[in-house]
């Protein structure tokens, strides 16, 4: 698990950190700095070129309070129908799987379906419900995931599931498409007197002007 | 497309989460550009596990509520700096702050106007301190203001007040826009419409040929 850490953190460097001056300190870690996260990347043959991960898993070990942002884009990607849906239906979640390679945007009910044998398929892993585990995709649009090398990723991508900064930062290479930088941060902060963590990643860099809800 | 995965342990109603996480992403990633197209794709997922201890937060004005949007805004604005900081071919970071707007609203729209400007962002690359570029972006975000209290700055040069232009140093301003390319660094455009109480920013990038060469290679 060591070795492929290191070997993912080579394809992609870490941003400049760009976070606001404020009451808060910027501690080590992305989505696992908060306690109670799991996060885990990995190469799983999505890509179309070279052994840059491709897959990440962030995981909760309790039911989070789930909130989620999406695109008001009308032609909306599989994975944001399925994850509308599925908060409209649940408070909670435990798990995100997020790959890269294909967008599985505009590809029909196929591109539905897929999203919902993969999200089982964590489900199933995980021992969750269903409605526990949510997708994002990132990559080609028009093309529907490599289900099968993504389905049978899942079983190491689970075991590779760490509460470490290298398990944060391999997740955050593993969602990257065009990106050159990785994009992960944490921080630290008081609320109410006590200590509070937030922490996250994100990917991006072209075909970018969101206008989410 | 742009993704985000989002974490605390913070310990919050349902409600009040998604309200503060649409009022984050409303002051970051929706405050962003690159090129002008939406994503089918883009997401913003977060979770709050609420192991931390503190107490639960279920009201939008407890200070308490106040604490942790101030930093779910900083960690989101943080990450959609950086996707606009990395935006395809870019040399440099482009952030746009308006003050003097009648709302916080109509303040990111102008910001986010002369951030979207492709004429602003080609300037920026061509090291052109083009203050009419980002006067025009100003003028047709859809923002009414009066144009004698128009103000706009490149750092801390000032190029243009009460509506009308100033002779500035254009070496020193261009030079300013050179540093930031060869550093990867920020180019600051400020701009003021009025005395109003509301402010906001945007936050894009330059547009270089890499641009077009990196898209023209990556098809559907």
């Amino acid at each position: 698990a060591s070795s492929s850490v290191e070997e993912s953190l080579k394809y992609v460097p870490a941003a400049p950190i760009l976070l606001p001056e404020g009451p808060w300190t910027q501690i080590p870690g992305g989505v696992t700095a908060a306690n109670g996260f799991k996060a885990a990347g990995m190469y799983g043959g999505l890509r179309a070129k070279g052994e840059k991960p491709d897959l990440a898993l962030v995981t909760c070990d309790v039911d989070a309070i789930a909130a989620g942002a999406f695109t008001r884009n009308v032609v909306a990607a599989a994975p944001v129908i399925y994850c509308k849906h599925t908060l409209d239906k649940s408070q909670t979640a435990r798990a995100v799987l997020i790959n890269a390679g294909q967008a599985n945007a505009a590809t029909g009910d196929a591109g539905y379906q897929d999203v919902i044998e993969c999200a089982s398929a964590v489900a199933k892993l995980l021992q969750l419900r269903l409605e526990e585990v949510l997708i994002e995709s990132t990559g080609v649009i028009g093309q529907r995931i490599k289900k099968d090398a993504l389905l049978n990723s899942l079983p190491r991508l689970v075991s590779l599931l760490s509460s470490n900064v290298e398990g944060a930062d391999s997740a955050a290479v593993a969602i990257t498409t065009t990106d050159l930088v990785r994009k992960t941060v944490a921080v630290e902060t008081e609320v109410g007197g006590r200590q509070v963590r937030i922490g996250g990643m994100a990917k991006g860099s072209g075909m970018i002007h969101p206008n989410m809800a | 497309t742009m993704l985000g995965v989002i974490t605390t342990d913070a310990l919050v109603t349902s409600d009040i989460w998604r309200k503060m996480v649409q009022i984050a992403v409303n002051r970051s990633f929706n405050q962003i550009t690159v090129d002008g197209d939406t994503s089918t794709n883009d997401t913003v997922i977060a979770l709050a596990s609420g192991v931390s201890g503190s107490s639960r937060i279920s009201s939008l004005e407890s200070h308490e509520a106040k604490q942790l949007q101030a930093c779910l805004d900083a960690v989101m604005q943080g990450l959609a700096k950086s996707v606009a900081w990395d935006g395809e071919g870019a040399t440099c970071l482009i952030e746009v702050t308006v003050t003097g707007a009648t709302s916080e609203a109509e303040a990111a729209k102008i910001a986010r106007s002369v951030a979207s400007s492709s004429l602003v962002k080609a300037a920026v690359y061509g090291r052109d301190p083009n203050w009419g570029r980002i006067a025009c972006a100003v003028g047709y975000a859809g923002t009414p203001f009066h144009l004698n209290e128009l103000q706009i700055s490149l750092g801390d040069i000032l190029l243009m007040d009460g509506g009308q232009p100033l002779p500035f140093d254009r070496a020193a301003a261009s030079a300013h826009l050179w540093m930031a390319g060869e550093t990867h660094g920020t180019v600051e455009i400020l701009v003021t419409v009025g005395k109003g109480q509301g402010s906001g920013k945007a936050w894009g990038c330059d547009l270089s040929y890499d641009y077009v060469k990196i898209n023209a290679e990556y098809t559907t």
